[in-house]
């Protein structure tokens, strides 16, 4: 059955987003059914992936506390990319939060409760794009959740800080709420090589954590992603042989390999 | 009397509190009393600007609903700069938001009762470091506060999404709650005059607003920013000539003019 991985730094401007929707891409592309969960009321993974239609659907009517009727599979929607699926998510979302928050701890379970198993039963892979806080919305991810991944900024001290808290909350809401979750790995993302801070980071981090914590691949700094971005594109489908393409393509691999027989 | 000053925008890494840290040390290097409020329980701004004292009292005993007895003066640390003061956050201020959402609406004006009289009256400037979201921290914010600069990253599409939306909040607070509240101008930061993104975007910001709500000064990507981060400085003590050091010296006196006599 499939996997859930969540993508969680509280740090902002990681690279949360362009992991999700390319890490996704470049599954689909091997070959795997790949669904995206759009948990950030930002809606910036929906602004890449959404086709021409407009969702019926969305994240709020699933997160909605006073919604029972909502069937999952009407919540699903292709993208321009075959075998990658959306969960679209809109500004609106966020206003949902302190209902949840009143509800408090039975409303925590919500996004596991409607969608891990239709997820698990027909996606190979279902990733989630969290806002950069480690809130309710947060929480529902990681009780729906089987993996995380963290990316974290080569060029950032803060969002190593980030890391460090990713992790610890990760290793708590697995000891409380949900025993299959496990933090994946690291992902070191805009890496720079010409940058001294780039190497004073990494070197930091290889020493904070075991090196099986942390993925081979690194993704580089590349403009391609910003201009992806600026086209609604993930970087793959922009430029399938930049450098951020590639790195992502040699990720998606990385992760297959990691996970076979799981 | 001083002004307060609110740094916003919803999309994460595009530059707050390098914006806050940067500018407060610049104004207070042209003769200005300034005070550093560190409104993210990330606490970015506050591993910038502390001293070497571990602060006995936070904003999270400011922003408590239960604490009563709590004197701002106490809560005020100096920095390493002259003139630069500082109230430190802490990563547990984060477990107070539920109980500030659950008060709501009386609990969105606590900072306002609790700091802003002292603020106006013994700093020329205070500037609020904000958690990128729109969530009840930052609507603290803006009920404190007389002014909103939202900066944007040159090279983010993102970030022009979070501008628009954190335009269109300021306006929906200054209507409802806080009529002094005026939006600034927005902050171009990490240009980088090479990449075709960054021109792209900027006609883009500049095709949207009128020029006079958007600061003449730009701040350029400059990898002195990490540094500094790295060495927890700002990057005006780590390297005072550095473009980006000069940049928010410049958008500090672009600051004083538009608010002469005001
Ligand atoms: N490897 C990279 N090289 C260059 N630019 C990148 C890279 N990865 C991401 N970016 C750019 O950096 C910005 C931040 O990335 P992104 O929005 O994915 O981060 P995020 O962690 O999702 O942010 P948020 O915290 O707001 O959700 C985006 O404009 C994106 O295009
Ligand atoms: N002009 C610049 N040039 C190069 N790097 C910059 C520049 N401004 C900020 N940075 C770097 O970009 C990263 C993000 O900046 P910063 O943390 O200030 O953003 P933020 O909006 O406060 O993020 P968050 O949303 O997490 O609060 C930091 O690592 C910082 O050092
Ligand atoms: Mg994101
Ligand atoms: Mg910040």
């Amino acid at each position: 059955s499939g996997h859930i991985i969540s993508i969680v730094n509280h740090k902002g401007g990681v690279g949360k987003t362009t992991t999700a929707c390319n890490l996704a891409h470049a599954l689909a592309r091997e070959g795997k059914r790949v669904l995206v969960v759009d948990m950030d009321p930002q809606c910036n993974a929906t602004s890449i992936l959404r086709g021409d239609i407009e969702a019926r659907c969305t994240l709020y009517e699933i997160l909605d506390p006073e919604e029972n009727e909502i069937s999952i599979e009407n919540c699903i929607y292709g993208t321009a990319y075959n075998d990658l699926y959306l969960i679209h998510n809109i500004p609106e979302t966020a206003t949902i939060e302190p209902r949840l928050i009143r509800l408090m701890p039975n409303s925590l379970t919500l996004l596991k409760a409607k969608i891990r198993n239709y997820a698990v039963n027909n996606f190979d892979f279902t990733i989630i794009d969290n806002p950069p806080n480690l809130g309710t919305f947060v929480i529902c991810s990681l009780y729906c959740s089987d993996f995380v991944i963290v990316p974290n900024e080569a060029g950032s001290r803060y969002s190593v800080d980030g890391l460090i808290k990713a992790v610890n909350f990760v290793d708590d809401v697995q000891k409380d709420n949900n025993p299959n979750l496990r933090f994946l790995k690291l992902l070191i993302t805009k890496v720079d090589r010409r940058m001294s801070v780039c190497k004073a980071i990494i070197s930091q981090i290889r020493r904070y954590f075991p090196i099986e914590k942390v993925f081979d691949t690194m993704i580089p700094s590349n403009t391609e992603f910003q201009k992806a971005e600026l086209s609604f594109k993930t970087v793959i489908a922009y430029k399938s042989n930049a450098s951020g393409s590639i790195a992502y393509q040699k990720l998606a691999r990385e992760i297959l390999a990691l996970l076979k027989g799981q």
